[in-house]
């Protein structure tokens, strides 16, 4: 007992309420983003005297504490939106997991596209574009409602999709800074639609989180990952003057 | 007519190497990287006098000579820690969401009195 409450005591010290349970199991880990390890790996190769541990250079903000926030949301399909042929993916970025002493700097938000041709058809036909947007959902849609009146427009913008992974970023901080607050968190919704291809060729999606088997444009792989910076200034002294 | 112990230079105050191994801990589970680290700690004594080489604050100096006229009511000096660095660590919250984090003061390079 004596060492848990040690343990408690160090732990929170360490600005952690307690013990972290990663799921683990048979769940497989989640793996570590590149940019996180090159970072890692810079901060033990740094000399002590030249390093500030308050500051992130990467992205030029102040901050002790990086995290690739996990994206809970799930994909939507076309029967539920207006658009009958896109493909819609909520996001969720839960940001409670940020201690209430943290000062938030900087909310990244990552989009990448993974796209797979696995039809020779479509490499022929060259790289495809998507149209991407994303809209911030500012209130719960009641069953039966329009949710394109609770969605405000963020970003449009075209993809080109080519086997090589492409990226989206978006500075989300503010947005990212009101979700800490308690029930104001309903998240992101991504609506996906394939460009230059022929609306009859393509098949509306189903219910459920299953896309149509036969699409008339492979879908790529969508990973998304809100990078949030923060600072606790319990943590950070500010810097001595020599 | 204070008696004084003979300090031996392997007891004087000074950074003694201690690595940590998370695994000791129970860490394992959630501690990404490093395994452990170098984290080193200050053991010894500030004796009379303080040399150079002990770092000694002008407050340790003082009391020093307090002690070695009045071992019984002043203590000697500690041996603390003047010089730490910080390490980063890697690892999953409760989310399964990968958090680096830097902490200062985690290693002890120098000590002093």
């Amino acid at each position: 007992e004596e060492m848990k409450s040690q343990e408690r005591l160090f732990l929170s010290s360490l600005g952690l309420s307690g013990r972290p349970r990663p799921a683990g199991g048979h769940q497989p880990r989640r793996r570590v983003p590149s940019a996180l390890w090159r970072m890692f790996r810079r901060s033990e190769n740094m000399q002590a005297q030249e390093s500030d541990p308050c500051t992130v250079s990467e992205y030029g903000v102040r901050g002790n504490i990086i995290r690739y926030v996990q994206d809970q949301g799930r994909l939507v399909s076309g029967w539920s939106s207006s658009c009958q042929v896109c493909l819609e993916k909520q996001l969720f970025f839960n940001m409670s997991v940020l201690q209430p002493v943290e000062l938030l700097s900087l909310a990244q938000l990552e989009i990448k596209f993974h796209w797979k041709p696995f039809r020779s058809a479509e490499l022929l036909q060259g790289p495809r574009a998507l149209s991407v947007s994303l809209y911030k959902v500012i209130r719960a849609t009641l069953r039966g409602a329009n949710p394109q009146a609770n969605r405000r427009l963020l970003l449009s913008q075209s993809v080109r999709l080519q086997p090589e992974p492409s990226s989206i970023t978006m500075d989300l901080t503010s947005l990212a800074e009101s979700w800490r607050k308690p029930g104001r968190n309903y998240g992101l919704v991504l609506e996906l639609l394939p460009l230059s291809v022929d609306p009859e060729e393509l098949l509306p999606f189903h219910p459920g989180n299953s896309l149509p088997l036969e699409p008339a444009l492979t879908l790529p792989l969508i990973q998304a990952s809100l990078v949030a910076v923060s600072l606790n200034p319990h943590q950070c002294r500010s810097r001595q003057r020599r | 007519s204070a008696i004084h112990l003979p300090v031996t230079p392997s007891n004087v105050c000074k950074a003694r190497r201690l690595y940590i191994d998370f695994k000791d801990v129970g860490w394992q589970d959630w501690i990404i990287a490093p395994q452990g680290y170098m984290a080193n700690y200050c053991h010894g004594e500030c004796p009379f006098p303080l040399s150079e080489s002990l770092n000694g604050t002008n407050h340790a100096i003082l009391q020093t000579l307090v002690h070695s006229l009045d071992p019984h009511g002043t203590p000697q000096p500690c041996c603390v820690p003047i010089r730490l660095s910080p390490i980063s660590m890697l690892y999953y919250d409760n989310n399964d969401n990968v958090v680096l984090r830097h902490y200062q003061d985690m290693v002890v390079d120098e000590c002093g009195c």
